[in-house]
């Protein structure tokens, strides 16, 4: 465990708990993709099928819990609290799971590491992960407004992109054997997507400071 | 060993 890996988990568990704090807290979910959401609670049920079966620390089986545990609580906040589900973009969140989750599937039958069903399921997790953003994407383009929930979000996702790169250039210097192209370019892929999704946030960030300014 | 495959990252 490096700094970056521990800062890398612990932004990631923040943008998840903030998410699922605020939903609680404020009871909306506004310009949040319950797309994405699924997508994020499918990525974790899939990738930590290793929980019970191999044990690397407490920390981590710790984390693979919270992890489960936070993004299929923020689905059923957005899916059945009766308040929560009021203030879901419904009619604008209308990505399909389905044209993100079969390339992955066949991606991952054809890429992986080794092909058993659970190395399968975790080079699909991470094939999944990198692309789940995209629903949230075109949610954000079309409602053109972002406010601090989706912002804060966004950011803390972002730190954890950063910071996961970092941990790998560390380890793969630190470490004899450390290559892992699978999640290497799959990791690239997600946080280019974030970059694009950071621009989106300050433009339109940029353009509501314009809208307050006297004409 | 070899054989397996371990993901320590989350």
């Amino acid at each position: 465990m490096n700094i970056f890996r521990l800062a890398g988990d612990m932004t990631h568990l923040m943008s998840v708990l903030v998410l699922l704090l605020k939903i609680h807290t404020i009871k909306s979910c506004a310009g949040i993709s319950l797309k994405t959401q699924e997508l994020y609670a499918l990525v974790f049920a899939t990738r930590y099928l290793d929980i019970f079966t191999d044990f690397i620390s407490v920390y981590n089986t710790i984390m693979k819990l919270i992890f489960l545990g936070s993004s299929f609580s923020i689905v059923w906040y957005m899916r059945r609290h009766k308040l929560v589900r009021r203030s879901y973009d419904k009619e604008q969140d209308t990505f399909r799971h389905f044209f993100l989750v079969l390339p992955c599937l066949l991606l991952a039958l054809v890429m992986n590491e080794k092909f058993t069903f659970k190395e399968v399921m975790w080079a699909f997790s991470l094939y999944l992960e990198a692309v789940a953003i995209l629903p949230q994407l075109v949610l954000l383009q079309r409602t053109k407004n972002i406010d601090n929930l989706t912002g804060q979000y966004v950011f803390l996702l972002g730190a954890y992109r950063a910071f996961y790169i970092f941990n790998w250039i560390y380890r793969y210097f630190t470490e004899p054997h450390y290559v892992h192209w699978i999640t290497w370019i799959s990791g690239l892929v997600q946080t280019l997507l974030y970059a694009d999704f950071f621009y989106y946030y300050f433009n339109s960030w940029k353009n509501n400071v314009k809208l307050h300014l006297p004409a | 060993d070899q054989e397996r495959v371990v993901h320590d990252e989350l």
